[in-house]
């Protein structure tokens, strides 16, 4: 098996007060019989993890706005999943076909704290992405509601009737290039045959790379490379 | 994974 993230949240609700060693030699047990039950080609996801700290810090010169043009190359694996995952991610209702280009605005803010990365020996206060902002742009007047993002918390963004949590991150920015590997949760109503108030979470991982270019005429452009991928859960 | 999605992103000024 490929497992690249496994996590186990185990309640101990008795109320009464356990020491730690005892808490620690349960929870290997309980985990051991969860594991036991995880079934042949799938993994265990604890859907209740957090929203990951922090954010992804860009360089300081992409503050304000720029168009972004998207190509979507390659799809591999269970088109379903890849299309959900792409829709979910701000795909919108347009076609998922490879090959195909979308243009839509998107700007980087200064983040609700303050952080900095080292570029050319200096300490530099680097931009965030405003997720609301690209999303309500690239979704047009085809969204499905207000979309949301709080910079305090700038790891949940509602879309509609939807969250995208990001419950684990890695980021990096550096004179070479810059870009993250984010881990999202995907809340939505579950639609289709089981329809109703029924929820499900999907989890998919979005990984960007980024690196400063020239355009032919000169001007400074940023071109970056995105795998997304899909998991059972 | 189930499946994979790469995409190009290209930033310019507007």
């Amino acid at each position: 098996w490929e497992v690249e993230r496994l996590v186990f949240r185990v309640p101990l609700d008795d109320g009464a007060p356990v020491p730690d060693a005892v808490t620690r030699r349960q929870s290997c047990s309980t985990a051991i019989a969860a594991l036991a039950w995880v079934p042949h080609c799938a993994f265990a996801f604890d859907v209740s993890v957090g929203a990951a700290t922090g954010d992804v810090l860009y360089p300081a010169s992409l503050v304000g706005e720029w168009r972004c043009e998207r190509v979507l190359t390659a799809v591999e694996g269970d088109q379903t999943a890849a299309e959900g995952a792409w829709r979910a991610l701000g795909g919108g209702t347009t076609p998922f076909v490879a090959g195909r280009a979308e243009t839509y605005e998107t700007r980087f803010v200064a983040p609700a704290a303050a952080a900095t990365y080292r570029f050319e020996g200096r300490d530099v206060a680097g931009v965030v992405l405003d997720r609301a902002f690209e999303l309500g742009k690239r979704r047009g007047a085809g969204g499905r509601g207000a979309v949301s993002w709080d910079p305090r918390a700038p790891s949940i963004l509602r879309d509609g009737d939807a969250t995208l949590t990001v419950v684990s991150r890695t980021s990096e920015i550096s004179e070479a290039g810059f870009g993250f590997d984010e881990l999202v949760r995907v809340d939505a109503a579950a639609g289709g045959l089981i329809g109703g108030a029924a929820r499900v979470s999907r989890l998919v991982r979005c990984k960007r790379r980024f690196r400063r270019a020239f355009a032919k005429d000169g001007r400074r452009v940023v071109e970056g490379l995105e795998i997304v991928k899909t998991y059972r859960v | 994974p189930t499946s994979s999605a790469k995409s190009t992103l290209r930033f310019e000024r507007p």
